[in-house]
């Protein structure tokens, strides 16, 4: 892991916290092993402030363009996008599922909203995923602290207001830990609608 | 300490900024 410190260079617009992108991808008939996940991820470039985060995000491929079983990560610095990592193994995500087609715009309306700061919950946001798959896309938000349900009722509220999501919208909940015992991110999840 | 809050539109906006390019 190289450590690098990114700046906020003169006239930009620094961000709350910064943030590191990270790809992954793998073959769908292999189990998703903690070790393989580790080698199939790579992060690809860290943002301080706003014009910088738009100079990496303009040059990568848009979601919706990828195929087969990918994954965008976009996660507060420090923080890996994994289940075990100190940041996240007390936590959970709220799992939104969009049908083909949408991924893009989703997954761009969901970072901004983080780089805003407009969940209002303190420290709890870890970072965003959107997992490209066969049927349908998935849109994840990753918090800290799963039982903080002050945090997790706000986060879920602020995403149906920011992705102007219909009313009827189901909203999944999965803690990490849950992850880990059934080695599957989506699966066995608590809907609330 | 105070937040740095940015708004849909003010992100948007810096995103044809020359510093962005």
């Amino acid at each position: 892991q190289k450590v690098k410190e990114v700046m906020v260079p003169p006239g930009e617009h620094p961000l709350q916290y910064k943030y590191t992108f990270w790809y992954s991808r793998r073959t769908p008939s292999r189990p998703a092993s903690t070790h393989n996940y580790e080698q199939n991820i790579r992060q690809f470039g860290t943002v301080a402030s706003v014009e910088q985060f738009w100079r990496i995000y303009s040059h990568i491929v848009r979601p919706g363009d990828l195929t087969g079983y990918s994954d965008f990560h976009l996660f507060k610095d420090g923080i890996k996008p994994m289940w075990e990592d100190e940041a996240n193994k007390n936590g959970g995500k709220w799992i939104i599922r969009l049908r083909k087609g949408l991924a893009s715009r989703f997954w761009e309306n969901i970072i901004l909203a983080m780089l805003g700061e407009q969940f209002m919950v303190g420290e709890e946001i870890c970072g965003v995923v959107v997992s490209i798959r066969f049927q349908e896309d998935i849109l994840s938000i990753w918090n800290k602290t799963a039982n903080d349900q002050f945090s997790t009722v706000r986060i879920r509220d602020t995403l149906r207001r920011v992705l102007n999501l219909p009313p009827n919208t189901i909203m999944e909940y999965k803690t990490h830990t849950d992850s880990l015992k059934d080695n599957s991110s989506f699966r066995n999840t608590k809907i609330t609608v | 300490g105070t937040r740095i809050i940015y708004d849909r539109k003010f992100l948007l906006d810096r995103r044809n900024s020359p510093l962005a390019q």
